[in-house]
């Protein structure tokens, strides 16, 4: 390899040469080239995972995180969990540029974009509804919420979702620290989730977080950062 | 997720990433792409590290600043990639992620876990013809 440089994960060629071009023919200094560049995919919405309209949370609405690390002055502008405004890369060049802070996160950071002459817009789109609703008809499936071994036994052997939904609250009553760490039983049922008793739930084992479960949506076989 | 590190003419490094996190996540949850030393870290001295994959797991790891340290240390970038990818499957097998790292003189590697192979694009001005070039390595 050599300089100039730019490397990206996975095929997001458009950004890659956005982020090529602006450094070599339009001289931009490298944070202005890196801006550039992942606002191609954030316009672009690359593989759903980068800007508007994709990954939405359990209530419908996505948010953006984004990060600028400058390897010269080790300075950072980040942004996570940003609302309502689409340019999180662009908002983070803010941070860094305009501000002494590393990172601003959620509302107060769409408050931060606002202030900085940014819209407010909904990140919503018609496919990410789509996505949402089919996720809620699916008994809200997969999720992030933690579910005890015991308590899959009951569906595996061929209880319906009612069927064991039924027997785990009735066995739940009795000791709830046997079935289930929240209920009703995220595995089956939305919430929203309460959890059982605190010091009932003894402590997890480290589950492997990402258990094909947890990983195996429909997209591209994973669904992640 | 995309995450990117670009390095000019003078060695000027920097790295970045914007995402819109896991679906269907619980409402405020914050993955790795953010967080300095787990999306992403750069230091013009040695080069840059970037991640992608399962946040919640990755960051708990800060990949990048670690790879980062391993180039600092002596290690090619695939190397200090890998040595990355190892460190989470001790603890998370089935993880899946990769690391794309480059050093200042703009050599590059990658790994990755979970996936069959994983595909990073370089432009890279020693060897350019006008074509962004994509480049592929198996998992650890």
């Amino acid at each position: 390899g050599g300089l100039p440089l730019v490397v990206t994960t996975w095929r997001f060629l458009n950004a890659t040469l956005q982020a090529y071009q602006s450094l070599t023919v339009g001289e931009f200094d490298p944070i202005d080239a890196l801006v550039e560049g992942c606002s191609v995919c954030e316009r672009e919405q690359c593989d759903g995972t980068v800007g508007y309209g994709g990954s939405p949370d359990e209530t419908g609405e996505t948010t953006l995180d984004a990060m600028l690390m400058d390897g010269t002055t080790m300075d950072i502008g980040a942004v996570a969990a940003l609302r309502e405004v689409k340019h999180a890369a662009a908002v983070a060049k803010y941070v860094l540029r305009n501000t002494r802070h590393t990172m601003l996160a959620g509302s107060q950071a769409t408050d931060f974009a606002l202030q900085m002459g940014f819209r407010r817009e909904t990140l919503q789109t018609d496919e990410s509804r789509a996505m949402w609703e089919q996720w809620k008809a699916n008994h809200c499936q997969p999720n992030f919420w933690r579910v005890s071994n015991a308590h899959c036994v009951c569906v595996l052997v061929g209880f319906s979702y009612l069927g064991a939904q039924t027997i785990l609250s009735q066995i739940a009553q009795k000791d709830r620290s046997i079935i289930e760490n929240v209920i009703p039983s995220p595995s089956m049922s939305c919430g929203p989730y309460e959890p059982v008793s605190a010091n009932a739930v003894r402590s997890n084992p480290p589950e492997d977080a990402s258990d094909p479960d947890r990983t195996d949506f429909s997209f591209g076989r994973y669904n992640h950062d | 997720t995309i995450s990117m590190i670009v390095i000019d003419q003078t060695g000027h490094v920097v790295a970045g990433t914007s995402t819109n996190g896991a679906r269907h996540k619980i409402p405020g949850r914050v993955g790795d792409s953010p967080i300095p030393g787990a999306g992403a870290y750069a230091d013009s001295e040695v080069g840059a590290a970037v991640a992608t994959g399962d946040g919640d797991v990755m960051m708990r790891f800060l990949p990048a600043l670690l790879a980062v340290e391993g180039l600092r240390n002596g290690q090619g970038p695939s190397e200090a990639a890998e040595r990355q990818i190892k460190r989470i499957t001790k603890y998370y097998p089935t993880f899946a992620g990769g690391i794309v790292v480059a050093t200042k003189d703009g050599r590059h590697g990658a790994a990755c876990n979970g996936m069959a192979e994983f595909p990073y694009s370089v432009a890279d001005g020693s060897d350019w013809q006008g074509e962004v070039k994509v480049y592929t390595v198996k998992c650890v």
